[in-house]
């Protein structure tokens, strides 16, 4: 999956690719004092394509709201929802908008699920639908943080870790391997990163060609710029 | 590779096709076994129909990968290498259906280097039969040497030929074929030894061109629609149709630059189609130099007897003089619309202008622009008209935008001893007509980017191809309606297509080449842009080049539009080079020498790779 962190009021992003094998979960946010985890489990392609490597999507998230005892299961079939024991279940093909007392859902057709948790946080998971008989590929999830300010200074997570800001200065730009995409050293968490100027796509707005966002890419998993190693973010199970 | 130390290992040509649309994938791996460095020259000739989309060089495990850029900003980055005097380019014109795309690279001692080469085409159906060339000049003997292709035809193959011009009887067992229902398999794969010229030479037998025909089923009358993952392609060539009566005027060149073999070919070629016309067409004759002058002032029925006279006076065509083709042409788009008129021709039939030329316009109107101008506003697509450029003096983007405009095409007669048979054969397609006014329809709420629709008519022997991109990626089904006018009726064809299940046509194939529906697209939707920056107005021109190079570079297609640029290793000689591939044009092609040889350009840039792209 692709990762990507906006700085908004930096008009800057920074972005970097996170590689393992099919079925692997990790975590993406992790808030012990508000009580939210937000799990996603990676799927792959139904076959490799001879002409690509094997690539990975997220193809389901668990999301836990532990103090509202609310419990959300994404997959790219259906929406499980679980608030206090009761149980139901939402289908992409509805158009569906649910206003609860601490969590309001709205699913749009066959596109996206919009999740507000009351004063904590609202985020949207995208549907990438792929064409039913594609030979390689299945349909996979992206999920995007629309309101992060209101997490703890304790949040953490492969997303969660970037809530609250994060320090970083690019210099010493130069020609990289590609003239189109620059290459800079980027100083970040006391590391000096070699880092180069790409873009990363948002599908919110447009599903099917997305919007460019330019960015720093970090290489090798966003190792340097995330804290740890991607090990240290698998967990067993959605929740 | 001329260099006898270094041995070639490896060549092998893959060719994928599926649906008419052909991937090939070029392969040639060299090792250098001399004790000091060499140069290794990759020369890969490729229809000029294809376009590249990608060519890497491996050497020491290292990769060096060309990168497609938009033409003028490849240019600018490498403008001081080009205003250094060096050409650019590694894509020469080859002949008359090939380019050539031509690399060398300098290897270390003990050094291996593969290049890989990928272009894809549209293969056309020309008079009932499709034809996939491959040509292969290895210039040495080649340790191993494959020839690949796999055809996938969901409509089911008629038949399929494999031949090549260096195929020997010995040689010919060589040639395995296999097919089956909607697959084909061909292969050739001579040994070291089998390739000698004789028992004790180096000499390669591999040198030419092979050749791959087939045709597929055409049961429905409406053709097929294919359905892939939000893209559609519609093929239509429906068989059994009875010709169409048909109204020509040849327009003749006969100005002093045609004198000698070409107005004998011209005599040879002219008689020759009169010999094929029937009697339920008409026809006429209008020669020109700096005047015009018809052989008789109205069409003629084609009896045997006006054929008679029509070949006498053929012969009596003499050259000499100046090129009016404006009032030339408008005189057979006068003697036309009198004949369509007055009904002294079939109702339903289909009028056709056959140009042949070899200058450029220097009588009477010679302005181009204002020539293509007349000539449409004359026409106003009542009528075709097909231009024949005769030689390399003639300005082809000229006659090739004027027949666009006016719903036919160009062709280039190439001079030589077989200019009679390129006359003939280029008549051949386009004479025998079996609808007219082809029309597709799809709903406007589920298609979008639609190529070319509406087509003047369908030649016997050829396949109306149009794509377009479905509304709903989701889609599996698409309604459709095709409009057209044959000899008797006015036709209708409304039906509903289906997605077929890959998997269920082709169960045993692992993999047929990804988005190949969607790369048809993009190819035919690229050609159309190409054709209307040509022949659109000054708006037209300019969305079309921003559609055509937006799309070039998302497929990675080498097309007009856009240049390969290759980085080469460094070398303690050459710190850095740099190439670029460029697609040519008809009028480049006129230019460039048939034997240009490679030429470097330098610039400061290291090796390129992709990275970030991962979408």
């Amino acid at each position: 999956p692709h990762f990507i962190i906006e700085f908004a009021d930096q008009n800057d992003a920074l972005c970097f690719n996170i590689n393992d094998k099919p079925g692997t979960i990790f975590n993406l946010i992790k808030d012990p004092l508000i009580g939210i985890i937000v799990n996603g489990q990676t799927i792959g392609d139904k076959k490799i394509d001879p002409e690509n490597t094997m690539n990975t999507y997220f193809g389901s998230f668990g999301i836990v709201h532990a103090k509202f005892g609310i419990r959300l299961v994404v997959t790219t079939q259906d929406i499980l929802v679980s608030e206090k024991g009761k149980q139901s279940k939402l289908f992409w093909s509805d158009n569906i908008s649910i206003k609860g007392s601490n969590m309001d859902l709205h699913v749009a057709k066959d596109r996206s699920l919009t999740v507000t948790l009351r004063n904590s946080v609202k985020f949207v998971i995208v549907l990438h639908k792929v064409w039913k008989k594609h030979p390689y590929h299945q349909d996979f999830l992206g999920f995007y943080t629309l309101d992060s300010h209101l997490f703890s200074q304790r949040v953490h997570g492969l997303l969660g870790q970037f809530f609250h800001g994060i320090t970083f200065e690019v210099s010493d730009m130069f020609k990289g391997k590609d003239p189109d995409k620059p290459d800079a050293t980027m100083f970040v968490k006391g590391h000096n990163l070699t880092v180069t100027r790409g873009w990363q796509k948002d599908f919110r707005k447009d599903l099917k060609k997305g919007e460019n966002v330019p960015c720093w890419f970090v290489h090798k998993n966003g190792t340097g710029l995330i804290d740890g190693e991607i090990e240290d973010y698998i967990v067993s199970g959605l929740f | 590779v001329s260099v006898s130390e270094i041995e070639l290992q490896n060549v092998k040509i893959n060719c994928m096709v599926t649906s008419r649309f052909a991937h090939t994938v070029m392969t040639s791996m060299a090792l250098n076994k001399a004790n000091v460095s060499q140069e290794v020259f990759f020369d890969v000739e490729l229809p000029k129909t294809a376009f590249i989309t990608n060519f890497s060089m491996e050497i020491n495990g290292n990769t060096y990968v060309g990168v497609v850029k938009e033409k003028e900003k490849a240019k600018k980055q490498y403008e001081a290498a080009v205003s250094s005097g060096k050409t650019a380019g590694l894509v020469k014109a080859s002949g008359r259906k090939m380019e050539k795309f031509s690399v060398s690279v300098n290897i270390a001692a003990n050094s291996n280097i593969t290049f890989t080469l990928t272009f894809e085409e549209l293969l056309q159906r020309r008079l009932g039969k499709y034809e996939l060339m491959i040509r292969v000049k290895p210039k040495q003997l080649v340790q191993n040497f494959e020839i690949v292709a796999d055809v996938f035809e969901p409509q089911g193959i008629t038949f399929l030929n494999a031949h090549g011009t260096f195929i020997t009887n010995e040689l010919l067992p060589l040639v395995e074929k296999t097919v089956t229902d909607k697959r084909a398999h061909v292969s050739f794969s001579p040994t070291l030894d089998q390739q000698r010229k004789c028992p004790d030479c180096d000499g390669t037998l591999i040198d030419g061109d092979f050749f791959i025909n087939y045709d597929v089923n055409r049961e429905d009358m409406f053709g097929n629609i294919q359905i892939v993952n939000g893209y559609f392609v519609h093929f239509f060539a429906p068989a059994d149709f009875p010709k169409l009566p048909k109204n020509v005027v040849f327009v003749i060149d006969r100005s002093g630059s045609m004198s000698g073999t070409k107005m004998h070919q011209t005599h040879e070629g002219l008689k020759t189609i009169l010999n094929e016309l029937h009697e339920e067409d008409h026809f006429g004759f209008v020669t020109f130099s700096g005047d015009v002058k018809a052989w008789k002032p109205s069409l003629t029925t084609a009896t045997k007897e006006n054929l008679k006279n029509a070949e006498a006076f053929v012969e009596t065509i003499t050259a000499s003089g100046l090129t009016n083709i404006n009032d030339a042409v408008l005189f057979a788009v006068k003697m036309l619309k009198d004949a369509m008129n007055k009904k002294t021709v079939p109702e339903n039939s289909a009028s056709m202008i056959i140009l042949l030329t070899d200058g450029n316009p220097n009588e009477g109107e010679s302005n181009i622009q204002s020539i293509q101008n007349n000539v449409k506003n004359a026409i106003g697509g009542e009528m075709t008209l097909f231009c024949l450029g005769f030689g390399y003096d003639v300005s082809y983007t000229f006659l090739d935008v004027m027949a666009k405009q006016n719903n036919g095409l160009a062709r280039r007669i190439y001079e030589g001893s077989d200019a009679v048979v390129q006359l003939q054969g280029f008549y051949d397609e386009i004479a025998n007509v079996l609808l007219s006014d082809v029309n597709f329809q799809y709903p406007e709420n589920s298609v979008n980017s639609l190529t070319g629709s509406k087509f003047k008519q369908l030649f016997n022997g050829s396949e109306i191809v149009v794509a377009g991109r479905l509304n709903d990626n989701m889609m599996n089904d698409l309604p459709f309606e095709v409009t057209a006018q044959s000899v008797e009726k006015d036709l209708v064809f409304v039906g509903n297509a289906t997605a077929q299940d890959w998997k269920t046509i082709f169960p045993d194939q692992e993999y047929i080449f990804g988005d190949f529906t969607e790369h048809l697209w993009a190819y035919l939707t690229i050609q159309n842009l190409l054709d209307k920056i040509e022949k659109g107005s000054p708006e037209e021109k300019i969305k079309a080049t921003e559609d055509a190079l937006e799309l070039s570079l998302k497929y990675n297609f080498v097309t007009p539009l856009t240049s390969m640029v290759v980085t080469k290793p460094e070398t303690e000689e050459n710190p850095e080079d740099t190439f670029i591939a460029d697609k040519l044009t008809e009028d480049q092609r006129r230019h460039v020498p048939q034997a240009a040889g490679v030429t470097l350009q330098r610039t400061y840039t290291s090796s390129v790779t992709n990275w970030v792209d991962s979408d």
